[in-house]
């Protein structure tokens, strides 16, 4: 049981939520991620010293533990876990979903998670992104009647270290301006869907003729092809460090213009302000990264959490589509 | 019956590698084409 996120790069990851699993409940800090469709936390035999970082799992501690022993490897874009398939109750909020599968790591090699904050990953996308034949949680959560709506909705806040919400069979209209914007999935995988074009000051500057996209709350940047994070690295002046990232001045924030997303005949700009991120030292860097070159789409873009604190975004697995509105 | 999960901001895994000074170490480390090469393995086995 070998599952593949060959998109997935956790490094700059900042919102996760907190999970229970086992009875008596043992707590996890996870990362809700609508790229992946596995939930896996550490386990007490977990060996390596990115898990002696981390709560683990002790299933001898809880009565409703079954263990399957199936194998299971995730891999990720900056990293990799092994361990084994299991079955627990999983508590999230006020819901409680009964034998729920999810992984459990033996191994997590090289120093990936050793810095994490989180835990674990709780994966939102659709089940044929996960391993065969298992059930992810949202999919029990609807098939054990325990959410009215199929569906499941973002508000992540840019500001506070609290406010952001992740929400579970409905949506709050508070969280969002104005009407939602629905547009269908375009590959029922990942929360996919059609991209018609990227433009600057009107001009399309990547994605012309239209590319894919995937809503990824498991991506913190915005990615796509090289060449075209090139060019667009190019148009607002920043310059590649050695590291892999790219710098400009910060007083172009000031300057820069939006970068329009089209998406659904319509626009969803996203501002320099929000496409330029200054850390503490006070270094400003590009919020659009390389993505990993997929050879079956080379037109891929991932609009991860610098797009989705913008736009409150709703995943509706019941009419595979998803809304988007500008958040509150 | 709506349910809302309360999300936590936190620091980065990159903020905690640069600020540990290991940020380069790993990126040379450990490069994002990792998944890739095991993608490619997965399709050429």
């Amino acid at each position: 049981a070998v599952t593949y996120e060959p998109m997935r790069n956790y490094l700059d990851l900042v919102y996760i939520g907190i999970i229970s699993i086992g009875t008596p409940p043992q707590e996890f800090r996870v990362v809700l991620d609508t790229g992946s469709s596995v939930l896996w936390v550490p386990s007490i035999y977990c060996s390596s010293p990115a898990c002696a970082h981390h709560k683990a799992f002790n299933p001898l501690r809880s009565s409703t533990f079954l263990v399957s022993g199936r194998p299971v490897n995730v891999a990720y874009g900056s990293g990799e876990m092994s361990g084994f398939l299991a079955y627990d109750t999983v508590r999230i909020g006020d819901l409680t979903v009964v034998a729920q599968a999810f992984g459990l790591s033996l191994e997590e090699p090289g120093i990936f998670m050793e810095y994490a904050v989180f835990d674990g990953i709780l994966g939102l996308g659709y089940p044929n992104l996960g391993l065969q034949g298992i059930t992810p949680v949202f999919d029990n959560l609807w098939l054990q009647g325990l959410i009215p709506q199929n569906l499941f909705a973002f508000y992540l806040s840019s500001k506070d270290e609290k406010g952001s919400m992740l929400m579970l069979g409905g949506v709050d209209p508070s969280y969002y301006h104005g009407e939602l914007h629905w547009v269908p999935v375009s590959k029922p995988s990942y929360w996919q869907l059609a991209v018609d074009s990227i433009s600057m000051n009107g001009e399309v500057i990547a994605c012309d003729g239209g590319c894919q996209g995937i809503m990824d709350t498991g991506t913190s940047l915005l990615t796509g092809p090289r060449s075209s994070i090139v060019n667009i690295q190019n148009l607002i002046g920043a310059k590649a460090s050695g590291d892999g990232e790219y710098f400009l001045k910060c007083d172009t924030i000031n300057t820069l213009p939006d970068i329009v997303f089209t998406i659904g005949s319509v626009t969803y700009p996203v501002p320099a302000s929000a496409y330029i991120r200054k850390d503490r030292s006070h270094n400003c860097r590009s919020n659009f990264e390389e993505g990993m070159d997929d050879p079956s789409d080379p037109e891929m873009w991932v609009l991860g959490d610098v797009f989705l604190r913008l736009y409150f975004t709703v995943f509706d697995r019941a009419n595979n589509r998803i809304g988007l509105a500008p958040a509150a | 019956c709506l349910v809302k999960i309360p999300l936590m901001k936190i620091k980065s895994m990159r903020e905690n590698l640069r600020e540990s000074q290991v940020l380069k170490d790993y990126l040379e480390k450990y490069p994002r084409s990792r998944a890739h090469v095991l993608l490619e393995q997965r399709r050429n086995p």
